[in-house]
Protein backbone atom coordinates (compact mmCIF):
# COMPACT_ATOMS: atom_id res chain seq x y z
CA UNK A 1 0.00 0.00 0.00
CA UNK A 2 1.18 3.59 -0.89
CA UNK A 3 2.91 5.60 2.00
CA UNK A 4 1.97 8.72 2.02
CA UNK A 5 3.97 11.79 2.57
CA UNK A 6 3.42 14.98 3.55
CA UNK A 7 5.39 18.27 2.96
CA UNK A 8 4.88 20.35 5.81
CA UNK A 9 5.96 23.14 8.13
CA UNK A 10 4.39 25.96 9.38
CA UNK A 11 6.56 29.18 7.72
CA UNK A 12 5.84 30.57 4.66
CA UNK A 13 7.98 30.11 1.41
CA UNK A 14 10.71 27.96 2.21
CA UNK A 15 10.50 25.64 -0.78
CA UNK A 16 7.22 23.18 0.28
CA UNK A 17 6.07 23.37 -3.26
CA UNK A 18 9.54 22.97 -4.65
CA UNK A 19 10.43 20.15 -3.06
CA UNK A 20 6.81 18.34 -3.24
CA UNK A 21 6.93 18.89 -7.18
CA UNK A 22 10.85 17.77 -7.69
CA UNK A 23 10.74 14.93 -4.56
CA UNK A 24 7.89 13.66 -6.51
CA UNK A 25 9.87 13.95 -10.19
CA UNK A 26 12.57 12.39 -8.48
CA UNK A 27 10.99 9.18 -7.15
CA UNK A 28 8.51 8.79 -10.48
CA UNK A 29 12.48 8.82 -12.51
CA UNK A 30 13.21 5.68 -10.45
CA UNK A 31 10.47 3.92 -11.50
CA UNK A 32 8.07 4.04 -8.37
CA UNK A 33 4.12 5.29 -8.54
CA UNK A 34 3.64 8.76 -7.49
CA UNK A 35 0.41 10.84 -6.61
CA UNK A 36 0.89 13.78 -6.10
CA UNK A 37 -2.11 15.87 -4.03
CA UNK A 38 -2.10 19.95 -4.37
CA UNK A 39 -3.62 20.80 -0.70
CA UNK A 40 -3.53 24.15 -1.45
CA UNK A 41 -5.81 26.14 -2.57
CA UNK A 42 -3.06 28.62 -3.89
CA UNK A 43 -2.50 26.01 -6.37
CA UNK A 44 1.44 26.56 -6.99
CA UNK A 45 2.14 22.73 -7.44
CA UNK A 46 -0.85 22.56 -9.89
CA UNK A 47 0.58 25.31 -11.76
CA UNK A 48 4.26 24.47 -12.02
CA UNK A 49 2.73 21.33 -13.17
CA UNK A 50 0.56 23.04 -16.29
CA UNK A 51 -2.08 21.26 -15.60
CA UNK A 52 -6.00 22.29 -15.22
CA UNK A 53 -7.54 20.10 -12.54
CA UNK A 54 -11.27 20.68 -13.35
CA UNK A 55 -12.90 17.22 -12.75
CA UNK A 56 -10.07 15.40 -10.99
CA UNK A 57 -9.27 18.51 -8.24
CA UNK A 58 -8.44 18.12 -4.04
CA UNK A 59 -11.86 20.08 -3.98
CA UNK A 60 -13.75 16.79 -5.95
CA UNK A 61 -11.66 14.65 -3.36
CA UNK A 62 -12.87 16.57 -0.36
CA UNK A 63 -16.41 15.94 -2.03
CA UNK A 64 -16.32 12.16 -2.56
CA UNK A 65 -14.79 11.79 -6.30
CA UNK A 66 -11.21 10.26 -6.69
CA UNK A 67 -9.99 11.64 -9.88
CA UNK A 68 -6.25 12.20 -10.36
CA UNK A 69 -4.64 13.52 -14.12
CA UNK A 70 -1.73 12.05 -15.47
CA UNK A 71 1.07 14.10 -16.36
CA UNK A 72 3.71 13.31 -18.50
CA UNK A 73 6.69 13.03 -15.75
CA UNK A 74 5.47 9.99 -14.08
CA UNK A 75 3.06 10.94 -11.51
CA UNK A 76 -0.32 11.71 -11.46
CA UNK A 77 -1.96 14.92 -10.11
CA UNK A 78 -4.85 15.73 -7.90
CA UNK A 79 -4.67 19.68 -8.31
CA UNK A 80 -5.90 22.60 -6.62
CA UNK A 81 -8.66 24.67 -7.84
CA UNK A 82 -9.92 28.08 -6.44
CA UNK A 83 -13.07 26.11 -4.07
CA UNK A 84 -10.68 24.16 -2.13
CA UNK A 85 -10.52 27.49 0.08
CA UNK A 86 -14.30 26.75 0.68
CA UNK A 87 -13.53 23.79 2.73
CA UNK A 88 -12.26 24.86 5.62
CA UNK A 89 -15.74 27.38 5.67
CA UNK A 90 -17.64 24.39 4.94
CA UNK A 91 -16.39 21.42 7.36
CA UNK A 92 -14.27 23.53 9.81
CA UNK A 93 -13.39 21.39 12.25
CA UNK A 94 -13.34 17.93 10.14
CA UNK A 95 -10.04 16.37 9.79
CA UNK A 96 -10.69 13.01 8.33
CA UNK A 97 -12.15 13.83 5.26
CA UNK A 98 -8.87 13.16 3.09
CA UNK A 99 -7.60 10.29 4.82
CA UNK A 100 -11.27 8.66 3.99
CA UNK A 101 -10.91 9.19 0.53
CA UNK A 102 -7.22 7.46 0.15
CA UNK A 103 -8.73 4.16 0.46
CA UNK A 104 -6.72 0.94 0.40
CA UNK A 105 -7.75 0.86 -3.59
CA UNK A 106 -6.50 3.78 -4.00
CA UNK A 107 -3.32 3.01 -2.36
CA UNK A 108 -2.53 -0.53 -4.04
CA UNK A 109 -2.42 2.21 -7.07
CA UNK A 110 0.75 3.62 -5.75
CA UNK A 111 3.73 3.37 -4.20
CA UNK A 112 3.65 6.94 -2.85
CA UNK A 113 1.75 9.66 -2.55
CA UNK A 114 3.18 13.16 -1.99
CA UNK A 115 0.93 16.24 -0.41
CA UNK A 116 2.42 19.69 -0.80
CA UNK A 117 0.72 21.90 2.19
CA UNK A 118 -0.26 25.52 2.69
CA UNK A 119 1.60 27.39 5.16
CA UNK A 120 0.63 29.11 8.08
CA UNK A 121 -0.99 27.98 11.80
CA UNK A 122 -2.63 24.63 11.54
CA UNK A 123 -6.46 24.40 10.58
CA UNK A 124 -8.39 22.65 8.35
CA UNK A 125 -6.50 21.76 5.49
CA UNK A 126 -3.59 21.29 6.39
CA UNK A 127 -4.74 18.85 9.52
CA UNK A 128 -6.59 16.83 7.01
CA UNK A 129 -3.17 16.55 4.85
CA UNK A 130 -1.65 15.49 8.62
CA UNK A 131 -4.49 13.15 9.13
CA UNK A 132 -3.63 11.26 5.97
CA UNK A 133 -0.13 11.24 6.46
CA UNK A 134 2.32 8.62 7.58
CA UNK A 135 4.70 10.66 7.20
CA UNK A 136 6.27 14.19 7.13
CA UNK A 137 9.44 16.24 5.43
CA UNK A 138 9.96 19.20 7.10
CA UNK A 139 11.56 21.52 4.54
CA UNK A 140 14.34 23.86 7.21
CA UNK A 141 14.89 26.99 4.85
CA UNK A 142 19.24 28.09 6.07
CA UNK A 143 17.04 30.82 7.82
CA UNK A 144 16.52 31.94 11.17
CA UNK A 145 12.75 32.13 11.24
CA UNK A 146 12.60 29.08 9.19
CA UNK A 147 14.92 27.34 11.80
CA UNK A 148 12.91 28.16 15.03
CA UNK A 149 9.87 27.80 12.67
CA UNK A 150 10.85 23.96 12.32
CA UNK A 151 11.94 23.35 15.74
CA UNK A 152 8.43 24.62 16.96
CA UNK A 153 6.55 22.54 14.18
CA UNK A 154 7.93 19.42 15.40
CA UNK A 155 6.70 20.03 19.08
CA UNK A 156 3.57 20.73 17.37
CA UNK A 157 3.68 17.18 15.08
CA UNK A 158 4.41 15.38 18.76
CA UNK A 159 1.29 16.93 20.13
CA UNK A 160 -1.10 16.14 17.43
CA UNK A 161 0.24 12.54 17.67
CA UNK A 162 -1.08 13.02 21.36
CA UNK A 163 -4.26 14.17 19.85
CA UNK A 164 -4.23 11.26 16.78
CA UNK A 165 -3.36 8.54 18.99
CA UNK A 166 -0.75 7.92 16.20
CA UNK A 167 2.63 8.48 15.44
CA UNK A 168 3.38 10.32 11.97
CA UNK A 169 7.24 9.84 11.18
CA UNK A 170 9.23 12.40 10.44
CA UNK A 171 11.07 10.95 7.49
CA UNK A 172 13.60 14.06 7.29
CA UNK A 173 14.42 17.45 7.47
CA UNK A 174 15.61 18.59 4.73
CA UNK A 175 17.97 21.88 4.76
CA UNK A 176 16.51 24.02 1.63
CA UNK A 177 17.67 27.20 -0.01
CA UNK A 178 21.10 26.68 1.91
CA UNK A 179 24.06 29.08 0.72
CA UNK A 180 26.79 27.66 1.59
CA UNK A 181 29.23 30.85 1.11
CA UNK A 182 27.33 32.69 4.27
CA UNK A 183 28.21 32.02 7.58
CA UNK A 184 24.73 32.72 9.01
CA UNK A 185 23.27 29.98 7.15
CA UNK A 186 26.42 27.00 7.74
CA UNK A 187 25.49 28.34 11.74
CA UNK A 188 22.19 28.12 11.45
CA UNK A 189 22.46 24.45 9.78
CA UNK A 190 24.91 23.16 12.13
CA UNK A 191 22.69 24.50 15.36
CA UNK A 192 19.67 22.84 14.13
CA UNK A 193 21.75 19.34 13.15
CA UNK A 194 23.13 19.56 16.29
CA UNK A 195 19.77 19.85 18.46
CA UNK A 196 18.05 17.48 15.99
CA UNK A 197 20.50 14.88 15.95
CA UNK A 198 20.62 14.62 19.82
CA UNK A 199 16.63 14.63 19.88
CA UNK A 200 16.67 11.20 17.30
CA UNK A 201 15.35 13.69 15.03
CA UNK A 202 16.68 12.50 11.27
CA UNK A 203 17.62 14.96 9.06
CA UNK A 204 18.72 14.27 5.06
CA UNK A 205 22.07 14.48 4.11
CA UNK A 206 20.91 16.03 0.94
CA UNK A 207 20.64 19.81 0.92
CA UNK A 208 19.28 22.10 -1.42
CA UNK A 209 21.12 24.60 -2.57
CA UNK A 210 19.46 28.37 -3.12
CA UNK A 211 19.87 28.79 -6.86
CA UNK A 212 18.16 30.82 -9.43
CA UNK A 213 17.51 28.02 -11.31
CA UNK A 214 14.49 27.28 -9.04
CA UNK A 215 12.26 30.39 -9.60
CA UNK A 216 13.71 30.74 -13.20
CA UNK A 217 12.51 27.09 -14.16
CA UNK A 218 8.84 28.30 -12.72
CA UNK A 219 8.91 31.51 -14.41
CA UNK A 220 9.78 29.47 -18.10
CA UNK A 221 7.05 27.15 -17.24
CA UNK A 222 9.12 24.18 -16.29
CA UNK A 223 9.78 21.89 -13.40
CA UNK A 224 13.14 21.89 -12.32
CA UNK A 225 14.18 18.32 -12.07
CA UNK A 226 12.33 17.11 -15.71
CA UNK A 227 14.02 20.42 -18.00
CA UNK A 228 17.33 21.29 -15.87
CA UNK A 229 18.36 18.01 -14.77
CA UNK A 230 21.90 18.18 -14.99
CA UNK A 231 21.82 21.34 -13.36
CA UNK A 232 24.22 21.27 -9.92
CA UNK A 233 21.19 22.48 -7.69
CA UNK A 234 18.72 20.78 -9.30
CA UNK A 235 20.19 17.66 -9.19
CA UNK A 236 20.27 17.70 -5.33
CA UNK A 237 16.07 16.61 -5.71
CA UNK A 238 17.37 13.47 -7.09
CA UNK A 239 19.72 12.75 -4.38
CA UNK A 240 17.08 13.38 -1.85
CA UNK A 241 15.14 10.89 -3.79
CA UNK A 242 17.41 8.43 -3.93
CA UNK A 243 18.61 8.94 -0.21
CA UNK A 244 14.98 8.48 0.69
CA UNK A 245 15.04 5.54 -1.15
CA UNK A 246 17.90 4.02 -0.15
CA UNK A 247 16.75 4.69 3.32
CA UNK A 248 13.59 2.78 2.64
CA UNK A 249 15.25 -0.73 1.72
CA UNK A 250 17.51 -0.13 4.97
CA UNK A 251 14.62 -0.16 7.00
CA UNK B 1 -6.94 58.79 14.54
CA UNK B 2 -4.72 56.05 13.52
CA UNK B 3 -4.71 54.97 10.06
CA UNK B 4 -4.34 51.03 10.60
CA UNK B 5 -2.20 49.28 7.60
CA UNK B 6 -2.29 45.62 7.33
CA UNK B 7 0.81 44.36 5.87
CA UNK B 8 -0.70 41.08 3.40
CA UNK B 9 -0.51 38.63 1.03
CA UNK B 10 -1.67 34.83 0.93
CA UNK B 11 1.93 33.71 0.02
CA UNK B 12 4.71 32.86 2.02
CA UNK B 13 7.78 34.09 2.59
CA UNK B 14 7.64 36.92 0.43
CA UNK B 15 8.88 39.74 3.26
CA UNK B 16 5.47 40.45 5.25
CA UNK B 17 7.46 40.34 8.73
CA UNK B 18 10.49 41.80 7.20
CA UNK B 19 8.72 45.01 5.77
CA UNK B 20 6.23 45.14 8.65
CA UNK B 21 8.77 45.99 11.21
CA UNK B 22 11.23 48.16 9.37
CA UNK B 23 7.79 50.51 7.64
CA UNK B 24 7.64 50.26 11.07
CA UNK B 25 11.09 51.79 12.06
CA UNK B 26 11.17 53.82 9.34
CA UNK B 27 7.78 55.89 9.82
CA UNK B 28 8.83 55.77 13.96
CA UNK B 29 12.03 57.42 12.69
CA UNK B 30 10.15 60.34 11.02
CA UNK B 31 8.72 61.03 14.62
CA UNK B 32 5.26 59.00 13.87
CA UNK B 33 3.45 57.26 16.67
CA UNK B 34 3.62 53.71 15.65
CA UNK B 35 1.69 51.03 17.25
CA UNK B 36 2.92 47.48 15.51
CA UNK B 37 0.67 44.22 16.27
CA UNK B 38 2.01 40.64 15.11
CA UNK B 39 -0.90 38.70 14.18
CA UNK B 40 1.19 35.57 12.88
CA UNK B 41 1.02 32.98 15.98
CA UNK B 42 4.36 31.83 14.60
CA UNK B 43 5.63 35.43 16.01
CA UNK B 44 8.47 36.28 13.60
CA UNK B 45 7.76 40.26 13.96
CA UNK B 46 8.00 39.71 17.42
CA UNK B 47 10.99 37.70 17.67
CA UNK B 48 12.24 40.24 15.45
CA UNK B 49 11.46 43.10 18.29
CA UNK B 50 13.66 40.68 20.81
CA UNK B 51 10.84 41.14 23.16
CA UNK B 52 8.91 39.38 25.36
CA UNK B 53 5.43 40.00 25.12
CA UNK B 54 3.59 38.36 28.19
CA UNK B 55 1.26 40.54 29.01
CA UNK B 56 1.03 42.85 26.60
CA UNK B 57 0.40 40.30 23.48
CA UNK B 58 -2.55 39.67 20.31
CA UNK B 59 -4.05 36.97 22.31
CA UNK B 60 -4.47 39.36 25.34
CA UNK B 61 -5.93 41.98 23.03
CA UNK B 62 -8.42 39.43 21.25
CA UNK B 63 -9.61 38.53 24.95
CA UNK B 64 -10.08 42.07 25.56
CA UNK B 65 -7.02 43.52 27.58
CA UNK B 66 -5.11 46.64 25.70
CA UNK B 67 -1.63 46.68 26.58
CA UNK B 68 1.31 47.17 24.41
CA UNK B 69 5.27 47.05 24.89
CA UNK B 70 7.01 50.09 24.00
CA UNK B 71 10.31 49.20 21.57
CA UNK B 72 13.49 51.38 21.80
CA UNK B 73 12.54 52.25 18.24
CA UNK B 74 10.15 54.43 18.69
CA UNK B 75 7.18 51.94 17.90
CA UNK B 76 5.26 50.36 20.48
CA UNK B 77 4.27 46.19 19.93
CA UNK B 78 1.64 44.02 20.93
CA UNK B 79 3.35 40.56 20.38
CA UNK B 80 2.30 37.09 19.54
CA UNK B 81 2.38 34.20 21.87
CA UNK B 82 1.50 30.59 21.42
CA UNK B 83 -1.81 30.90 22.14
CA UNK B 84 -2.81 33.04 20.07
CA UNK B 85 -3.44 30.23 17.48
CA UNK B 86 -6.47 29.09 20.01
CA UNK B 87 -8.43 32.09 19.16
CA UNK B 88 -9.66 30.36 15.25
CA UNK B 89 -10.24 27.55 17.44
CA UNK B 90 -11.99 29.23 20.08
CA UNK B 91 -13.51 32.45 17.97
CA UNK B 92 -13.47 30.14 14.42
CA UNK B 93 -15.62 32.71 12.07
CA UNK B 94 -15.71 35.59 14.15
CA UNK B 95 -14.17 38.54 12.75
CA UNK B 96 -14.87 41.85 14.33
CA UNK B 97 -12.57 41.16 17.31
CA UNK B 98 -9.52 42.71 16.76
CA UNK B 99 -11.50 45.88 15.68
CA UNK B 100 -13.21 46.04 18.32
CA UNK B 101 -10.58 46.25 20.48
CA UNK B 102 -9.07 49.32 17.98
CA UNK B 103 -11.01 51.87 20.02
CA UNK B 104 -11.11 55.31 19.40
CA UNK B 105 -9.41 56.02 22.80
CA UNK B 106 -6.35 53.42 21.27
CA UNK B 107 -6.14 55.18 17.78
CA UNK B 108 -5.89 58.43 19.25
CA UNK B 109 -2.37 57.50 20.58
CA UNK B 110 -0.94 56.64 17.39
CA UNK B 111 -0.40 57.59 13.96
CA UNK B 112 -0.63 54.73 12.35
CA UNK B 113 -1.11 51.06 13.38
CA UNK B 114 0.91 48.28 11.68
CA UNK B 115 -0.43 44.44 11.48
CA UNK B 116 1.79 42.00 10.50
CA UNK B 117 -0.08 39.12 8.82
CA UNK B 118 0.11 35.34 8.68
CA UNK B 119 0.41 33.68 5.65
CA UNK B 120 -2.40 31.46 3.79
CA UNK B 121 -5.59 31.26 2.61
CA UNK B 122 -7.60 33.90 4.52
CA UNK B 123 -9.06 32.47 7.47
CA UNK B 124 -10.21 33.54 11.11
CA UNK B 125 -6.75 35.77 12.42
CA UNK B 126 -5.99 37.49 8.89
CA UNK B 127 -9.75 38.11 8.62
CA UNK B 128 -9.99 39.86 11.98
CA UNK B 129 -6.85 41.46 10.79
CA UNK B 130 -8.74 42.47 7.14
CA UNK B 131 -11.67 44.05 9.06
CA UNK B 132 -9.28 46.00 11.40
CA UNK B 133 -7.40 47.81 8.33
CA UNK B 134 -7.74 51.07 6.39
CA UNK B 135 -5.42 50.17 3.88
CA UNK B 136 -3.38 47.13 2.87
CA UNK B 137 0.48 46.75 1.87
CA UNK B 138 0.84 44.37 -0.70
CA UNK B 139 4.50 42.70 -1.04
CA UNK B 140 4.93 41.00 -4.55
CA UNK B 141 8.06 39.10 -4.37
CA UNK B 142 9.60 39.61 -7.47
CA UNK B 143 8.81 35.77 -8.34
CA UNK B 144 5.87 34.02 -10.28
CA UNK B 145 4.04 32.13 -7.79
CA UNK B 146 4.50 35.26 -6.14
CA UNK B 147 3.19 37.65 -8.53
CA UNK B 148 0.47 35.37 -9.22
CA UNK B 149 -0.48 35.65 -5.78
CA UNK B 150 -0.33 39.20 -5.73
CA UNK B 151 -3.48 39.56 -8.58
CA UNK B 152 -4.96 36.40 -7.01
CA UNK B 153 -5.12 38.13 -3.41
CA UNK B 154 -6.47 41.83 -5.27
CA UNK B 155 -9.55 39.35 -6.29
CA UNK B 156 -9.82 38.42 -2.96
CA UNK B 157 -9.73 41.42 -1.42
CA UNK B 158 -11.97 43.44 -3.91
CA UNK B 159 -15.00 40.55 -3.10
CA UNK B 160 -14.55 40.99 0.69
CA UNK B 161 -14.69 45.25 0.79
CA UNK B 162 -18.30 43.63 -0.90
CA UNK B 163 -18.99 41.47 2.22
CA UNK B 164 -17.98 43.98 4.38
CA UNK B 165 -19.67 46.61 3.21
CA UNK B 166 -16.47 49.20 2.88
CA UNK B 167 -13.83 49.70 1.06
CA UNK B 168 -9.87 48.65 2.09
CA UNK B 169 -7.89 50.35 0.05
CA UNK B 170 -4.68 48.97 -1.49
CA UNK B 171 -1.69 51.61 -0.50
CA UNK B 172 0.38 50.07 -2.73
CA UNK B 173 1.80 46.82 -4.11
CA UNK B 174 5.63 46.86 -2.54
CA UNK B 175 8.18 44.90 -4.53
CA UNK B 176 10.03 43.02 -2.28
CA UNK B 177 13.55 40.92 -3.03
CA UNK B 178 13.70 42.08 -5.96
CA UNK B 179 17.26 40.64 -7.97
CA UNK B 180 17.92 43.43 -10.47
CA UNK B 181 20.70 41.84 -12.48
CA UNK B 182 17.91 38.72 -13.29
CA UNK B 183 15.92 39.25 -16.63
CA UNK B 184 13.08 36.76 -15.03
CA UNK B 185 12.55 38.90 -12.13
CA UNK B 186 12.18 42.15 -14.47
CA UNK B 187 9.57 40.64 -16.53
CA UNK B 188 7.80 39.98 -13.57
CA UNK B 189 7.94 42.89 -12.21
CA UNK B 190 7.42 44.87 -15.26
CA UNK B 191 4.24 42.24 -16.44
CA UNK B 192 2.27 43.12 -12.87
CA UNK B 193 3.28 46.98 -13.04
CA UNK B 194 1.70 47.14 -16.15
CA UNK B 195 -0.83 45.17 -15.65
CA UNK B 196 -1.77 47.03 -11.90
CA UNK B 197 -1.57 50.19 -13.83
CA UNK B 198 -4.29 49.49 -16.17
CA UNK B 199 -6.09 48.74 -13.11
CA UNK B 200 -5.28 51.67 -10.89
CA UNK B 201 -3.87 50.06 -8.47
CA UNK B 202 -0.60 51.81 -6.82
CA UNK B 203 2.78 50.52 -6.82
CA UNK B 204 5.15 52.01 -4.59
CA UNK B 205 8.18 53.66 -6.75
CA UNK B 206 10.35 51.92 -3.90
CA UNK B 207 11.47 48.62 -4.61
CA UNK B 208 13.39 46.41 -1.84
CA UNK B 209 16.24 44.64 -3.35
CA UNK B 210 16.84 41.16 -2.89
CA UNK B 211 20.43 40.82 0.02
CA UNK B 212 21.31 39.18 2.74
CA UNK B 213 21.81 41.41 4.86
CA UNK B 214 17.93 40.93 5.56
CA UNK B 215 18.40 37.48 6.81
CA UNK B 216 21.85 37.87 8.63
CA UNK B 217 20.32 40.80 10.73
CA UNK B 218 17.33 38.24 11.80
CA UNK B 219 20.00 36.08 12.75
CA UNK B 220 22.59 38.59 14.35
CA UNK B 221 19.15 39.77 16.56
CA UNK B 222 18.95 43.02 14.59
CA UNK B 223 16.16 44.96 13.45
CA UNK B 224 17.98 46.43 9.61
CA UNK B 225 17.07 49.26 8.97
CA UNK B 226 17.88 50.00 13.13
CA UNK B 227 21.23 48.14 12.75
CA UNK B 228 22.14 48.46 8.98
CA UNK B 229 20.27 52.24 7.79
CA UNK B 230 23.16 53.52 5.62
CA UNK B 231 23.38 49.62 3.85
CA UNK B 232 21.99 50.38 0.40
CA UNK B 233 19.31 47.41 0.19
CA UNK B 234 18.54 48.49 3.77
CA UNK B 235 18.03 52.36 2.84
CA UNK B 236 15.07 51.05 1.22
CA UNK B 237 12.32 50.72 4.12
CA UNK B 238 13.27 54.01 4.66
CA UNK B 239 12.72 55.45 1.69
CA UNK B 240 9.55 53.29 1.06
CA UNK B 241 8.18 54.66 4.59
CA UNK B 242 9.27 58.63 3.10
CA UNK B 243 7.19 57.54 -0.35
CA UNK B 244 4.24 56.72 1.81
CA UNK B 245 4.22 59.58 4.28
CA UNK B 246 4.47 61.88 1.08
CA UNK B 247 1.58 60.42 -0.85
CA UNK B 248 0.00 61.01 2.88
CA UNK B 249 0.64 64.79 2.85
CA UNK B 250 -0.58 64.96 -1.18
CA UNK B 251 -3.80 63.06 -0.69
N1 LIG C 1 16.61 26.17 -3.63
C1 LIG C 1 16.03 27.32 -4.02
N2 LIG C 1 16.79 28.38 -4.38
C2 LIG C 1 16.23 29.55 -4.75
N3 LIG C 1 14.90 29.76 -4.83
C3 LIG C 1 14.11 28.73 -4.49
C4 LIG C 1 14.62 27.46 -4.07
N4 LIG C 1 13.56 26.64 -3.81
C5 LIG C 1 12.45 27.36 -4.07
N5 LIG C 1 12.78 28.62 -4.49
C6 LIG C 1 11.86 29.72 -4.83
O1 LIG C 1 11.44 30.31 -3.60
C7 LIG C 1 10.04 30.63 -3.68
C8 LIG C 1 9.30 29.86 -2.59
O2 LIG C 1 9.39 28.47 -2.84
P1 LIG C 1 8.10 27.55 -2.68
O3 LIG C 1 6.93 28.16 -3.35
O4 LIG C 1 8.49 26.16 -3.07
O5 LIG C 1 7.91 27.62 -1.08
P2 LIG C 1 6.64 27.19 -0.25
O6 LIG C 1 7.15 26.80 1.10
O7 LIG C 1 5.83 26.16 -0.98
O8 LIG C 1 5.80 28.54 -0.15
P3 LIG C 1 4.33 28.70 0.50
O9 LIG C 1 4.57 28.72 1.98
O10 LIG C 1 3.80 30.00 -0.03
O11 LIG C 1 3.53 27.49 0.06
C9 LIG C 1 9.59 30.27 -5.08
O12 LIG C 1 9.67 31.43 -5.89
C10 LIG C 1 10.60 29.23 -5.52
O13 LIG C 1 10.77 29.16 -6.93
N1 LIG D 1 14.87 41.83 0.59
C1 LIG D 1 15.23 40.64 1.07
N2 LIG D 1 16.31 40.00 0.59
C2 LIG D 1 16.69 38.79 1.05
N3 LIG D 1 16.06 38.12 2.02
C3 LIG D 1 14.97 38.71 2.54
C4 LIG D 1 14.49 39.99 2.10
N4 LIG D 1 13.39 40.30 2.82
C5 LIG D 1 13.20 39.28 3.67
N5 LIG D 1 14.14 38.32 3.51
C6 LIG D 1 14.26 37.03 4.23
O1 LIG D 1 13.36 36.12 3.60
C7 LIG D 1 12.70 35.30 4.60
C8 LIG D 1 11.20 35.54 4.53
O2 LIG D 1 10.93 36.89 4.87
P1 LIG D 1 9.72 37.25 5.85
O3 LIG D 1 9.74 36.37 7.06
O4 LIG D 1 9.72 38.73 6.07
O5 LIG D 1 8.50 36.85 4.91
P2 LIG D 1 6.98 36.64 5.34
O6 LIG D 1 6.16 36.95 4.14
O7 LIG D 1 6.67 37.40 6.58
O8 LIG D 1 6.92 35.07 5.65
P3 LIG D 1 5.65 34.28 6.25
O9 LIG D 1 4.72 34.08 5.08
O10 LIG D 1 6.20 32.98 6.77
O11 LIG D 1 5.05 35.15 7.33
C9 LIG D 1 13.32 35.72 5.93
O12 LIG D 1 14.39 34.83 6.22
C10 LIG D 1 13.86 37.13 5.67
O13 LIG D 1 14.94 37.48 6.51
MG1 LIG E 1 3.80 26.17 -1.50
MG1 LIG F 1 5.84 36.73 8.40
Amino acid sequence: LAKTIAVMVEKGGVGKTTTAVNFSTGLANRGKRVLLIDLDPQGNATNECGIDPTGSSTYDLFKGTFSAAVTKWGFDLIGATQDLASIPLDHSGRYEMLAAQLTDSVRTHYDYIIIDMPPGTLETLPLNGLYAADEVIIPLQAEQHASDGVAGFIDTLWSQNEVLGREVKIAGVLVTMYTASSPECRQIVQEATDAFDDLGIPIFVTKIPRSRIFPNAVRRGHIALVKYKSHKAVKAYQDLADEYLLREVNR
